[in-house]
Formats: C-alpha cells, sequence, structure tokens
C-alpha cells in the first residue's frame, strides 16, 4: 500500500 | 504509464472535448449539469495544487493544465456566453449535500494528515459523487441529447479504464491507493444504469430516454 508513492496519476 | 491509464485519461480527453464541442457547435448547453461542471472545476484545482511544486512528466503537467482550464472554461460557457440555454430548472442537486459530508470524510480517511494530502483525498472523494448532478439532471428531465450519451460515456469509461490500471499496476508495480480504487469503483458503479442504456439504446440509434 505505498500509496505515498508520487501522485503520478492525473 | 501503461495502457489501460493511458486510454483512460485519452477517454476523459476525449468527453471533455465532446462536451465543449457539443456547446460549441449548438450554442447550447441544453441538458447539461453546470452543478456538475462546478464539482469537476473543484476536483481538478484540489488535486493538482501540487502542478508546480512536483514535476512527473510533460505529459502529467500539460493534461492537468488543460484539465484545469477546460473546467473552468466550461463553466464559463455555461454561466455566461451561453447562459441563456442554461436549464437551472432541472439541474436542483444540492451540492453541498456533497461537498460537505464528502469533506468531512476526507478529514477522518486519509493517508497522511497534510494539506495536500486532505486536499488530494477530498478531490478523490468529490470526483466519486461528482457526476451525480448530471445524472439527476437527466432523470429529471427524462432523456439526454445523444451527444451528451457519448459525453457520458466517455466519461463513465474513464475511471472504468483506471480500475485497469490499479489492477495492472498491483501485480505488475506493486502499488496500490486503497482510498482512490474505492472511489474509483463507487464513481464507475454509479454509471451502469447509464451504461446499460447507452448499450442498450444508444448503440441501436435510438435517443437515451429513461423509463419515465
Amino acid at each position: 500500500k505505498d500509496s505515498s508513492a508520487k501522485k503520478d496519476e492525473l | 504509464m501503461n495502457v489501460f491509464r493511458l486510454l483512460g485519461d485519452m477517454s476523459h480527453l476525449l468527453a471533455i472535448l465532446i462536451l465543449l464541442l457539443k456547446m460549441w457547435k449548438t450554442r447550447s448547453c441544453a441538458g447539461i449539469s453546470g452543478k456538475t461542471q462546478i464539482l469537476f472545476a473543484l476536483v481538478f484545482t484540489t488535486r493538482y495544487l501540487d502542478l508546480f511544486s512536483s514535476f512527473i512528466s510533460i505529459y502529467n503537467t500539460t493534461m492537468k493544465l488543460f484539465f484545469i482550464a477546460s473546467s473552468y472554461f466550461t463553466i464559463f460557457l455555461m454561466y455566461s456566453k451561453f447562459k441563456a440555454t442554461y436549464d437551472s430548472n432541472h439541474d436542483s442537486f444540492r451540492m453541498e449535500f456533497l461537498v460537505v459530508p464528502v469533506g468531512g470524510l476526507a478529514f477522518l480517511v486519509n493517508h497522511e494528515f497534510l494539506p495536500l494530502e486532505i486536499l488530494w483525498t477530498f478531490s478523490i472523494y468529490l470526483e466519486s459523487v461528482a457526476i451525480l448532478p448530471q445524472l439527476f439532471m437527466v432523470s429529471k428531465t427524462g432523456e439526454a441529447e445523444t451527444i451528451t450519451s457519448h459525453y457520458l460515456f466517455a466519461l463513465g469509461s474513464y475511471r472504468l479504464l483506471y480500475i485497469f490500471n490499479w489492477v495492472y499496476r498491483y501485480y505488475f508495480d506493486g502499488f496500490f491507493d486503497l482510498i482512490a480504487v474505492v472511489a474509483g469503483c463507487v464513481q464507475t458503479i454509479l454509471y451502469c444504469d447509464f451504461f446499460y442504456l447507452y448499450i442498450t439504446k444508444v448503440l441501436k440509434g435510438k435517443k437515451l430516454s429513461l423509463p419515465a
């Protein structure tokens, strides 16, 4: 759950 | 980036272009919910605040800029240029019934209690219900222009494709964002009724009409 990954989705 | 996410973004872009084309060609915004467009502008504004602080790619930046610009331009067309054709009587869904609960939920359920993260979460939750005023308006008027149903089909397909993108990313990148996935499923489920009507009616050349 690495949701903190950079928000690369639109 | 994967094929599902690219198709999803293209479907989203297509939806926006169809809407602008419809308004420009018919010089009218009849049958379109201004409230849904306002909610979309709010979704993009709260989601893309990191537009200048974090650079992902040219594609990412240009798409964000286009989504923000087109959402405000659409509002300008509906509430100014083609105001005379805006059907406010049928566009009567109370936006505050969506914004307030979604705002509260974003505070309670998020990944990190930080301003940017809470605003992003708010934007994700809001987008999942932002289409409700539009669907409500279609149900009140009992029908929708064919081009409007194409707009809704492209718009609904975008998040459905994003669900495939999340499945793909889960298995191939190990990426998983529960908030985005749950909200994306809710958003797509809201279109199911419309998808059924679109496939059984519009694709057979009939007009989209809801059972009165």
